[in-house]
């Protein structure tokens, strides 16, 4: 029971062994196998070299490699768990895992508050938010005054940061996101309980003999 | 969006829905 014999060859240097990275995280060895797919086709599209680059990343989310953007620049960072400025196949399931709709949502909500501390003080700052916001309203063609963009600052932090030392602790951001639960809305992908179908593919290169579900 | 807070228009992102890796 719990043997796999895997025929490990012709794999990416960073193909971390399925059945490992299943034990890790919430997928089953399924899933990180057909996850694998996804990341061959993610990974090829510009340099086949079997690690996402910012260019490959960018262009999966927008299908534009050139379009700079500070929030997927912030994923990426945050999915370069390494720190090469590349993303491996590991690094990929264990930061999708985060996503994943049974994954625990204290995970989510740190997985937010570092997405949202950009300059990891270990506080999310007035002054960060409002590059965010800032950038947003670029992004999105969105016009709002300063007034209104300070308005919406004040009572954001009035409401979230409760001790009123101008910037936001992790405990002040669980409190914060237990009262505005639509705030983890963007850290669970459905796609991801259903990642075996859109990818059907990995059955026939799967790397594992015995998969289990 | 004036009536909204700060990271619920931020998770408005195009940069924040990962949604868009999976479309082949």
């Amino acid at each position: 029971m719990g043997c796999f014999s895997s025929k490990l060859t012709n794999q990416s240097p960073g193909h971390e062994n399925p059945v490992a990275l299943a034990a890790e995280t919430v997928f089953s060895v399924s899933e990180v196998e057909a996850l694998y797919e996804l990341f061959k086709n993610i990974s090829s599209s510009v340099i086949d070299d079997g690690l996402i680059n910012k260019e490959e990343f960018q262009l999966a989310l927008f299908k534009n490699s050139q379009k700079e953007n500070l929030f997927a620049d912030r994923v990426f960072y945050l999915f370069d768990v390494k720190r090469r400025g590349v993303i491996d196949f590991g690094d990929f399931v264990r930061s999708l895992s985060v996503f994943h709709p049974n994954a625990p949502r204290e995970d989510k909500m740190e997985f937010a508050f570092k997405l949202y501390d950009m300059d990891s003080t270990g506080y999310i700052e007035r002054e960060e938010v409002k590059q965010m916001l800032i950038a947003l309203l670029c992004e999105s063609e969105m016009k709002l005054s300063d007034e209104v963009i300070e308005s919406i600052l004040d009572k954001t932090f009035e409401e979230a940061d409760t001790d009123r030392d101008g910037r936001i602790s992790r405990d002040e951001w669980q409190n914060f996101v237990s009262h505005n639960p639509s705030l983890m809305k963007i850290m669970t992908l459905p796609y991801l309980r259903d990642i075996t179908t859109t990818f059907p593919s990995f059955v026939f290169n799967s790397a594992v003999d015995d998969i289990a579900t | 969006p004036a009536a909204m807070n700060a990271f619920e228009l931020i998770s408005m992102s195009q940069g924040l829905n990962l949604g868009n890796l999976f479309e082949k």
